[in-house]
């Protein structure tokens, strides 16, 4: 079974 | 003041049906040198950033920043009064309530004006770090399109797999499975049908269909797609601009 990552896993907020 | 002219409204249109159907609300800020937008749609995967250079537009003219806070379902409704070929311009002022959208068409003398109100909307904007990508693939847009609409129906995950020369779609679902297959080539006549690959590591990732669904909205605007991949961070989908892009940061689905 294959997890969704999120963006916030990647980018940070500025 | 904001007074920023598209020579043909078709390309602003175009611009926003490439996204207004994964993000509502979005801020455009509007600078000296430019208009650039960022947003995520709300299940946090899919992250659309916006660049418009002035290149793009027949006038630009924005001596103070301003940000417009826009719903992209209301800024459809306007677009869709002005013609494909009307020039378009955008007018705001410095503090401003309201973004005026003005249609000309030149030949006519007609001349057609919308004001629509803005939002105060509250949303951070990310800071995207200049990533590694283990692959960087550029294709014509149109194929790219096709073979998404084709494997989503099958499965609502899609798998890229990216060899030395060999760049594999794949989707199995409960009813059957399928793929695609494709090689880099050069066509010397015809070179925007070209597939590029570069590849620094194989890539084995896998998306959900339906953000790849959205993406894919975006080719109207330009013939050729820009995919870069790594096994770590969101893959990005570029469609370039005159000047500028429309860029889709798309997270993978890991295994759990």
């Amino acid at each position: 079974k294959r997890k969704q990552s999120t963006i916030e896993e990647f980018f940070g907020k500025s | 003041m904001l007074e920023a002219k598209f020579e043909e409204a078709s390309l602003f249109k175009r611009i926003i049906d490439g996204f207004k159907d994964c993000v509502q609300l979005v801020n455009f800020q509007c600078k000296e040198d430019g208009i650039i937008a960022q947003a995520v749609d709300d299940s946090r995967v899919l992250l659309v950033s916006l660049e418009i250079g002035i290149e793009a537009f027949q006038n630009y003219r924005c001596d103070h920043p301003v940000t417009l806070g826009i719903d992209l379902t209301s800024l459809s409704k306007i677009l869709r009064c002005g013609n494909n070929s009307d020039t378009l311009t955008l007018i705001a002022d410095d503090t401003p309530d309201t973004v005026l959208l003005l249609f000309e068409d030149t030949k006519k003398d007609r001349v057609a004006e919308y004001s629509l109100k803005l939002m105060d909307i509250d949303a951070a904007f990310l800071k995207i770090e200049d990533l590694a990508y283990d692959c960087t693939l550029m294709m014509p847009s149109s194929e790219f399109s096709k073979i998404v609409r084709d494997l989503s129906q099958l499965s609502d995950s899609l798998n890229i797999m990216i060899t030395k020369e060999t760049i594999k779609f794949v989707a199995d679902g409960d009813i059957g499975s399928g793929s695609v297959i494709l090689k880099p080539f050069v066509n010397m006549d015809k070179p925007e049908d070209s597939i590029k690959l570069e590849m620094d590591q194989p890539v084995d990732l896998t998306f959900g269909s339906k953000y790849l669904l959205d993406i894919v909205k975006g080719s109207a605007l330009a013939e050729k797609v820009g995919i870069r991949l790594s096994s770590e961070a969101p893959a990005l989908f570029q469609f370039d601009l005159k000047s500028g892009y429309l860029q889709f940061f798309l997270a993978p689905k890991f295994n759990d």
